[in-house]
């Protein structure tokens, strides 16, 4: 289970700080994954007391974008704790899919592969194991071609165009998954949509965790 | 209590070195209990009361098993703020007041009725949340026996023993913080979470 609570002292009516908090749900707390689970108590509370001086009336004002801006820090800040958090975690993920043809492709493709137990346990055994992302994006359901997707793990391309990249360095791809915090990246080639989202590695303390702990 | 409480777990080799400072919010108050709704002997209930004047905004499960808890937050949500009326939002650890029937709502009005109750403010401005085991009714009355503490130790500063208080199998609490600088003086923002497993949300 999630459970977020925010405050802040900003003078701001209901109605425009659920706009505000509705729109940045996406980008933050829907934009993680541990163990691909919903649960049935995840809820989200901002409370604004209206103590600090100047109201946020106008959501195009500077103040407003100000506001807004920090308001998604904290709330980025939070989910991605969640995700450091995850049961039995040693590794922090970024998955960030570009190329997509649309927004909901981009999505489809960035979680097929944050939820693919077998993209997590390669992270957990620090495999750099791009063979893997090419399952989860072909179940994805979202459009792709297989002679356009590019697949780098860190700053390293290793495999486009249909195939491995011929020179990449395994040695230097097995050294960067031995860093705590990981960057999967997935270009599509087909448009210009975007979606960046974070897990965690899957290991065995997260069954030891799970199989422990009944609730 | 030793033999009733399990092992704390190792702290995630993800987590932050310590928790943040976090400003105090003006017109918000935290306190925290231990009042072993599962476990004995560790904080399990938080308490924030909110003075009059407050804007609350929300975002939940979209799950269609969606617990009680979150059904009513979400009409409270929806409802006209009584004039003049304070707040506040209570969270237990240690059972999810999930998939209980009509207990599970039971539960919640004796919760929320007794923090409102106690806060002189109106039941519809409380609001509540549970974490922990499914399926087993919550035993509201623990929490109920425990308000008159929790009150009694409310303090603007008590934002760290609050996210503590609601981890499950979290490692460590959440807390971020930022601020904006206006001419009138800074706005301050201060949040907590918790969460570590059954995470994939889907909040609208």
């Amino acid at each position: 289970t999630m459970l977020v609570y925010i405050f802040t002292d900003a003078k701001i009516s209901a109605a425009n700080l659920q706009k505000i908090v509705s729109r940045n749900i996406g980008g933050s707390f829907n934009a993680i994954t541990v163990d691909s689970d919903t649960s049935t108590s995840d809820s989200l509370l901002v409370v604004a007391t209206g103590r600090a001086g100047t109201e946020i009336r106008d959501l195009r004002s500077k103040l407003s974008k100000e506001f807004e801006a920090a308001l998604s820090d904290v709330m980025l800040d939070l989910a991605k704790q969640v995700v450091r958090d995850g049961e039995g975690a040693s590794k922090f993920i970024e998955v960030r899919v570009t190329g997509a043809e649309s927004d909901v492709d981009a999505a489809k493709v960035a979680f097929a592969i944050a939820n693919s137990p077998l993209v997590k346990t390669a992270c957990a055994g620090e495999d750099a194991n791009w063979g893997r992302v090419v399952a989860a994006v072909g179940k994805s359901g979202a459009k792709a071609d297989r002679d356009l997707l590019k697949i780098g793990f860190g700053d390293m391309v290793l495999a486009e165009k249909g195939w491995r990249v011929p020179d990449y360095s395994e040695a230097a791809a097995s050294a960067y998954m031995k860093n705590k915090e990981l960057v999967i990246s997935v270009d599509l080639g087909l448009g210009k949509a975007a979606k960046t989202v974070w897990t965690c590695d899957l290991t065995h303390r997260y069954i030891d965790i799970n199989a422990d702990y009944r609730s | 209590v030793a033999a009733a409480v399990k092992k704390a777990h190792d702290v995630s080799p993800l987590a932050p070195a310590a928790f943040p400072a976090l400003p105090e919010i003006a017109g918000v108050s935290f306190a925290a209990t231990a009042a072993g709704v599962r476990y004995a002997g560790r904080t399990d209930v938080m308490l924030a009361s909110i003075a009059p004047g407050a804007a609350i905004a929300g975002a939940f499960t979209t799950s269609s098993t969606r617990s009680a808890c979150v059904l009513d937050c979400q009409a409270k949500l929806a409802m006209t703020v009584p004039e003049g009326a304070g707040a506040a939002i209570i969270v237990n650890s240690g059972n999810a007041n999930a998939f209980t029937g009509a207990q599970g709502q039971t539960s919640v009005d004796a919760v929320t009725g007794a923090v409102a109750e106690a806060l002189a403010i109106p039941a519809s401005r409380v609001f509540s949340s549970s974490t922990g085991v499914i399926g087993e009714p919550l035993p509201h009355e623990r929490i109920v026996e425990a308000i008159g503490a929790l009150k009694a130790g409310l303090a603007p500063a008590g934002i760290e023993a609050a996210a503590r208080a609601i981890m499950t199998t979290d490692t460590f609490p959440k807390g971020a913080t930022a601020e904006v600088a206006t001419p009138d003086g800074p706005i301050r923002i201060a949040g907590i979470a918790k969460g570590s497993g059954m995470i994939a949300p889907n909040m609208a």
